[in-house]
C-alpha cells in the first residue's frame, strides 16, 4: 500500500504527539 | 514487565512487529488475539495509546507503535 503525501504527514504528527506523550508519563513516573 | 499487564504486553507486542507503513489494523488484532475478548483488546489499545506507545496513523483504526523505527 502506499501512503499519500496528506496521510505520511498526518502520521509523523501522530507519531510526534505520541513520542510527547510517551516523554510526559516517563518523566511522570517516580525514580527509583 | 515494563508496567504493562501480559495483554497490554501482547497487543503492543503485536503492533510492533507488524511492518506495513499503514500500521496494524483494529480487525487484524483480533484475528491474531482472537481468544482474547473484543472489550479487554480495545481498552489495551486505548491505554498504549494514552500512554504514547502507539498512535494511529491512516485512521482510528490503524496502529504503529512509537518505539517500531
Amino acid at each position: 500500500l502506499s501512503l499519500t503525501e496528506e496521510q505520511k504527514r498526518r502520521i509523523e504528527e501522530n507519531r510526534q504527539r505520541a513520542l510527547a506523550r510517551r516523554a510526559e508519563r516517563l518523566a511522570a513516573k517516580p525514580q527509583d | 514487565m515494563n508496567g504493562l499487564t501480559p495483554h497490554q504486553s501482547q497487543v503492543l507486542n503485536l503492533i510492533r512487529s507488524y511492518c506495513g507503513s499503514e500500521g496494524m489494523s483494529f480487525d487484524e488484532l483480533k484475528k491474531k488475539l482472537h481468544g482474547l475478548n473484543l472489550n479487554t483488546i480495545k481498552q489495551a489499545v486505548e491505554f498504549l495509546s494514552n500512554e504514547g506507545h502507539i498512535y494511529s496513523t491512516v485512521d482510528e483504526d490503524h496502529f504503529k507503535s512509537t518505539d517500531a523505527d
